[in-house]
């Protein structure tokens, strides 16, 4: 792993007396590599460890008897220090119901996200009810209807027809049945289709969320930075759900869209079943990055 | 994609900066580049846009695998799709049916995911949609016992091809594995005179997690060939190039869409051709 490369890699340079910033370099060198292992986009690693050097190269790490775990030690904490200090909670609107809308690439994980949400949020006290408004892939409202009944949480499907009027029409109905949160699953699209990107603009509009959630796959590769930046500039995501981390994934796309975008990591996804979600930690994906 | 007119260290810079955004990962890029200088000190070429064709032509070998017979004529077949959660596998096999149908191959599907809410639901729609018949239990069912009973109408109605879906699973779940095995089991000892292709499906957005996946499905169940889907998005890929050094595992079809017409048989000229643009 990589704490075992850097106390490798500064024994061997030990060997030839004091440290440079040479030497830092080639310590930094096992750190990008390990980064681009993770699945961290190659610019994010660039940047990333160009500050990690500017720290790395002081006293403290030249002159210390274990440079290597100085080394390790700057890493972990400019990665924390990325990911968000501590984990932020989901927003609550001041009108009733708040509602929240979850968006993303194809098979991400929004469905099961969505539904795993509503348990959530119903063991904290609140009434959720879970709007189904993909309309497109085969039965994607009877997905989010069976997780509805095995749950006891109500799921709105209208006409099966149009997003935008399931969206304000799902609102209108949790007014009438007292739910005081609105989950809003959409269809899985790519973030280069203007038509769709165009749809989520109007359900955004009918639907005012307290939060837009950009649901992402843990496993995405250097392709996240481009799909958040384009789903954050056309809808403005206030936070991510990083899905399927109970994989042995690395999960370098969080760190990647965390810098890009500076949105919050609001939750993770760790199984298929619904007690599958946990609040994020930044300092354990951290770990995980770094492998 | 502009390139530096000579060849430098920042010309090949470059080029490694392409293949690590592509997702080829940063061990298969260095053998790339490492390949490629050889090739030019052999060439004794200066010009990099003889050099960007060398890497072409040594990615586009890589990717010649030779693949097994997806058409046979005359030997019916069973294909057996696999793969993590959310990568594509149940679209894929209802634009395998409309491909094999436009081929006159009469086509049954099993709905082999009995654990994931609508997931026979989803595959049901499918097969109303493109006229083939499907083979199903009730969701909770034995994943084994749907095999069994779908090898065993296959071969009872002489279909040509048999797909198989199953459930999402990750790789690192052994009990899902073992779940895997024994349906694999299941339809391996009901073959008859059906030539059985495993099909490993891939998400083309997928990182290096990708190759995780791919040896150890693989360690489960041999894999015999790759769907890699999503590939009408931005990402490239890549990930196929490190996994054919590592696996040799061939890419048979592409998906490019969420439609039925939407796969490609894969020409690893043309995805190279896609990798630079
Ligand atoms: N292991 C695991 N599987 C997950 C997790 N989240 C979702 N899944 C699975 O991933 C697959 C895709 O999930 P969906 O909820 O259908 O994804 P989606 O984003 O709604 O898909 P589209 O609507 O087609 O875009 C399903 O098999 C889910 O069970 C997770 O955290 N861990
Ligand atoms: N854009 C695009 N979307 C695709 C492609 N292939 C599949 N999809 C979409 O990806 C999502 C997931 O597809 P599924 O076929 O349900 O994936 P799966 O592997 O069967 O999922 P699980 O059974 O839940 O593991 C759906 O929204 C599909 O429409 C493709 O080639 N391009
Ligand atoms: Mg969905
Ligand atoms: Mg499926």
């Amino acid at each position: 792993n990589l704490s075992e490369k850097l106390q490798e890699t500064f024994r061997r340079l030990r060997g030839k007396g004091k440290l440079g910033e040479k030497d830092v370099d080639e310590a930094l060198r096992q750190v990008k590599l390990a980064l681009l292992e993770a699945d961290v986009n190659f610019r994010v690693v660039r940047s990333f460890v160009n500050r990690v050097k500017e720290r790395a190269i002081g006293h403290e790490v030249l002159n210390s008897l274990t440079p290597g775990q100085m080394v390790i030690k700057i890493v972990h904490e400019e990665l924390t220090k990325l990911m968000g200090e501590k984990a932020e909670k989901l927003v609550i609107s001041d009108r009733t119901p708040t509602v929240y809308l979850f968006a993303g690439l194809q098979g991400a994980g929004k469905t099961t996200t969505v539904g795993k949400l509503g348990v959530f949020l119903r063991k904290q006290g609140r009434r959720p009810l879970l709007a189904a408004a993909d309309v497109y892939r085969p039965a994607a409202a009877k997905q989010l209807q069976i997780l509805g009944e095995q749950n006891d949480l109500p799921v709105y499907v209208g006409d099966g027809k149009n997003p935008v009027l399931i969206a304000s029409e799902a609102i209108e109905q949790a007014r009438q049945l007292q739910r005081d949160v609105v989950l809003i699953d959409t269809a899985g699209r790519l973030h280069i289709n203007e038509e769709l990107m165009g749809e989520l603009q109007k359900i955004k509009k009918a639907a005012d969320p307290a939060e837009i959630l950009l649901v992402v796959d843990a496993m995405t590769g250097q392709d996240a930075v481009t799909v958040a930046q384009s789903f954050n500039e056309k809808l403005g995501i206030t936070g991510l759900i990083l899905t399927k981390l109970d994989s042995d994934t690395r999960g370098g796309a969080a760190l990647s869209i965390r810098e890009v975008t500076g949105c919050p990591i609001k939750f993770i996804g760790t199984g298929e079943k619904m007690d599958g979600i946990e609040v994020f930690h930044p300092e354990r994906l951290a770990s995980r990055i770094l492998g | 994609v502009v390139f530096h007119k000579k060849i430098s260290p920042e010309f090949y810079d470059e080029l490694e900066e392409i293949l690590i955004a592509s997702d080829v990962g940063y061990k298969t890029t260095s053998l790339l580049l490492d390949k490629l200088k050889e090739r030019v000190k052999e060439e004794k070429t200066d010009e990099t846009n003889e050099v960007k064709e060398y890497l072409r032509e040594i990615i586009e070998e890589i990717l010649s695998i030779p693949s097994p017979d997806i058409i046979h004529e005359g030997i019916p077949m069973a294909l057996l799709v696999v793969g993590v959660n959310g990568v594509g596998k149940t679209t894929s096999i209802a634009k395998l049916a409309e491909y094999y149908r436009s081929k006159d191959k009469s086509c049954l599907l099993v709905a082999g995911d009995t654990f994931r809410a609508a997931a026979i639901e989803q595959l049901s729609v499918w097969s109303k949609r493109l006229g083939v018949d499907l083979i199903h239990h009730q969701e909770g069912a034995d994943p084994g016992a749907v095999a069994f009973d779908g090898i065993t109408a296959a071969n009872a109605r002489q279909v040509d091809v048999v797909m198989f879906d199953t459930a999402g699973r990750l790789h690192t779940k052994v009990n899902l594995m073992s779940e895997l095995k024994k349906v694999h089991r299941v339809i391996t000892q009901n073959l008859g005179e059906r030539k059985l292709v495993n099909i490993l499906v891939l998400d083309a957005t997928t990182g290096q997690n990708a190759l995780s996946q791919a040896r150890t499905f693989d360690e489960a169940i041999g894999i015999d060939g790759i769907i890699l889907t999503k590939l009408d998005g931005t990402a490239k890929g890549g990930i196929v190039l490190a996994i054919a050094v590592e696996f040799g595992f061939p890419i048979l079809w592409l998906g490019v869409g969420e439609n039925s017409e939407d796969l490609r048989l894969f020409d690893p000229g043309e995805f190279v051709k896609a990798l630079f643009d």
